[in-house]
């Protein structure tokens, strides 16, 4: 639970989206939330994107970007980077 | 801008670019450090209603209203979560949660794409003139995604996303970071659905020449700039006590400095520090720089800065010199001390003249704005250089532009330098930097796309590449120089040359490419089903198995070709081929084009077949293949250049050509 959360961007396959969900951010909301299941902290959602990408970015901690990694629907789960001005 | 629209042809050529009806409409999204909207460069004057089509927002937050936005700037947001969830929470005092541009970075930069025309505009007296953006009847929406502690991907990406579902036709993106594959690159990956949705990304490629390979936003569907000076220098003189005199630059406008001879001291001998040759914050000893003139390395630090810490050490004025890594390019700032940048050359002079002077002295002029200097462009020194390390078979940078002392608007709650000691304030500045060439390619981006609305994006950067020049229009054909270096500067540096929007209006024939062009291109990489999804968006592209992939047979507007030595290419065994497809589509009128290539590269020859393309009417599409043959291996490291023009008389349609041994 001390485990340091870092921002990821998550990649999901907009397809694959489970009949269960009525749209895509709540299908976003319960990927994340399946992954932070249990711990004292839930992981946070910061931007549910849809125009350049369909996934979102959150706070994760390494273990639940691995677990989230690993769901079905998820395509890819890349560390936040730091850009600078040129 | 002051100069560029006069340097780049623009100046009375309006008619080439229709700015009524749909090409008043074209909406350029600025991602940085947001905007000032009070400047004059965002007056909107003249611009009918905002186009029925966007949907975009004015963002109210601190110190900013939504009543901020006009026809000019047509939208504003900000985008700070991934930011704060990184830093923490902003200190409000020191920056806007808004978009309101407390560093003068975004907005120098959108007034450059497209800022309004304004009157009597300068930077203390220098580079005075009518400051206007390259399209100044394009719209502008700001997305601030910058802050003070950096851009953060998450936030550029809800930038992007925001901006594209807004309605914006071109995107400019004068930031950069790290080199990752295209499937881990925020930018690139928001480029990609930009470009799939018909707006065109222009991206800087970085400030961290001369070296080689130092590219940022290499990827394929993005238009990637470097820099290029223009024909404007700010002399100024230092004045040595053994009667030599030599010319640097200086944007010092405040009180005049000293006429009579002043003490001179290297700054290596005024620091109990190894760096203090560099005048690093609290490196200068007071007692040895007190009321003299300090000469100064570049580097490490901001230049601006060393001359706060002259200033703050006592220090009358500084001399900075320029080092190996920026040669003879001079690069101007608004110091707050009396103070001239020099080349190398001459730093290397004023300092030996300090070494064997018992009592050195200097006395430094400031001679304000000159136009017309020659020869013009350079490839500025800190222009990020080829090869692309990401795909060596993609020739990057695309384009060069003006990017060195670039007057454009700046936001009034920082002074000219950045500096927290820079209490001046300003309505324009003079700065440098990729960052100020990408917009300028922006704004002549939204430009064509005013003139050619049907154009997609790539071949609007195939119209701006095909078209741009790589030796001197006045100078009788010599190559376009490197300020690193003082020597002819090559693809790796400018790409396929300096921008010409005149002829980029029509320039005949243009390479396009589209989403699925694309996606065969990351085939060739052999990227995963996945990493393709997460790029495209989409599970319904993917790679056939029964189909062959090459990069080579990317549709680009330029050619690159990477002998590897490791895998024995054109080894002892005998001669290596490459051969390259590409297709031509004629945007022009019937014509018969005929192809003239050649390469500089002792062992190499290129075959172009067929070598005369006939055209009947327009969107008529033709294809030919490019062999390129190498007779024998090379050393690694070994590069060779070339061009390869289509002409039909009228028009020119050149792209570079570079080939290298890894």
């Amino acid at each position: 639970e001390t485990e340091q959360r870092a921002t990821y961007i998550v990649h999901m396959a907009k397809s694959a989206m489970p009949a269960e969900y009525a749209d895509h951010g709540e299908w976003y909301g319960a990927s994340l939330r399946s992954v932070s299941t249990g711990r004292a902290a839930a992981a946070k959602m910061l931007y549910s994107y849809d125009t350049v990408l369909h996934g979102f970015s959150a706070r994760l901690t390494e273990q639940e970007a691995s677990d989230m990694a690993g769901m079905d629907g998820v395509l890819a789960v890349n560390p936040e980077t730091r850009y600078e001005l040129h | 801008t002051t100069r560029t629209p006069e340097f780049l042809g623009l100046a009375g050529s309006e008619g080439l670019f229709p700015q009524s009806g749909t090409g008043g409409d074209v909406v350029v999204g600025v991602l940085d450090t947001g905007v000032w909207p009070e400047s004059k460069s965002y007056d909107d004057a003249g611009l009918g209603e905002v186009p029925s089509s966007w949907k975009g927002t004015c963002m109210a937050g601190t110190d900013f209203n939504s009543s901020a936005c006009n026809r000019k700037l047509i939208g504003a947001r900000f985008f700070n979560r991934g930011y704060e969830a990184a830093m923490g929470p902003m200190d409000t005092s020191r920056e806007s949660r808004s978009p309101r541009d407390d560093d003068g970075h975004g907005t120098h930069t959108s007034s450059t794409a497209a800022g309004a025309a304004v009157a009597d505009a300068d930077l203390f007296g220098f580079a005075s003139g009518t400051a206007r953006g390259m399209a100044p009847k394009a719209r502008v929406a700001v997305y601030k995604v910058c802050w003070l502690g950096g851009c953060f991907s998450s936030d550029i990406l809800a930038g992007m996303d925001a901006a594209v579902a807004d309605g914006c036709g071109v995107l400019s993106l004068s930031l950069g970071g790290g080199s990752a594959d295209y499937a881990r690159d925020s930018v690139a990956i928001g480029a990609f659905a930009a470009m799939e949705q018909n707006v065109l990304v222009s991206c800087s490629a970085g400030n961290a020449g001369p070296g080689s390979a130092t590219l940022s936003n290499v990827a394929p569907w993005i238009t990637t700039v470097g820099a290029g000076t223009l024909d404007r220098d700010f002399p100024a003189y230092v004045q040595l006590g053994n009667g030599k005199n030599y010319t640097g630059v200086s944007l010092y406008a405040g009180k005049a400095p000293p006429s009579t001879p002043t003490p001179l001291i290297y700054a290596g001998n005024a620091s109990n520090s190894t760096s203090g040759n560099l005048c690093m914050p609290g490196t200068l000893s007071p007692e040895k720089v007190q009321g003299k003139i300090v000469v100064c390395d570049r580097g490490i630090s901001a230049r601006v800065q060393k001359g706060f810490v002259v200033r703050d050490a006592g220090g009358a004025g500084m001399v900075l010199a320029n080092t190996a890594a920026n040669g003879q390019e001079l690069v101007a700032d608004a110091h707050l001390l009396p103070a001239a940048g020099v080349g190398e050359k001459e730093g290397t002079a004023i300092k030996s003249y300090i070494a064997s002077e018992s009592k050195p002295t200097a006395t430094i002029v400031v001679a304000g704005t000159q136009v017309d200097v020659r020869p013009s462009p350079l490839v500025a020194a800190f222009s990020s250089r080829g090869p692309n390390m990401i795909t060596p078979e993609i020739l990057k940078p695309d384009i060069i532009g003006p990017g060195v002392n670039i007057l454009a608007a700046w936001t009034g709650k920082a002074g000219p330098t950045g500096l927290a000691a820079d209490t001046r304030r300003v309505n324009f500045n003079i700065i440098s930097g990729t960052s100020m060439s990408c917009p300028h390619v922006s704004g002549l981006a939204a430009l064509l796309r005013s003139a050619h609305p049907e154009w997609s994006p790539a071949a609007v950067r195939s119209a701006l590449m095909t078209t741009a020049y790589s030796t001197y229009t006045g100078g009788a054909g010599s190559p376009i120089l490197d300020a690193a270096t003082g020597a002819a500067a090559t693809p790796f540096d400018y790409g396929a040359g300096h921008v010409d929007p005149t002829r980029a209006v029509e320039p005949g024939l243009v390479y396009d490419l589209g989403t699925s062009d694309y996606v065969d291109f990351l085939c060739a990489l052999k990227y995963t089903p996945n990493m393709i999804a997460a790029l495209a968006r989409s599970k319904s592209y993917g790679c056939a198995a029964n189909k062959t992939y090459a990069v080579a047979n990317l549709n680009y507007p330029s050619f690159s070709v990477a002998y590897s030595t490791a895998n024995g290419e054109a080894g002892d065994s005998g001669a290596t081929t490459v051969t390259h497809t590409r297709t031509l589509t004629n945007v022009g009128a019937a014509g018969t084009y005929k192809v003239d290539a050649s390469v500089s590269m002792s062992g190499v020859t290129v075959d172009v077949k067929p070598a005369k393309l006939e055209f009947t009417a327009a969107g008529e599409k033709k294809s030919y293949t490019v062999t390129f043959t190498a007779a024998k291996s090379q050393p690694s490291g070994t590069a060779g250049f070339g061009r390869l023009v289509w002409s039909d008389g009228k028009h020119t349609v050149a792209s570079p050509i570079a080939i290298t041994w890894t």
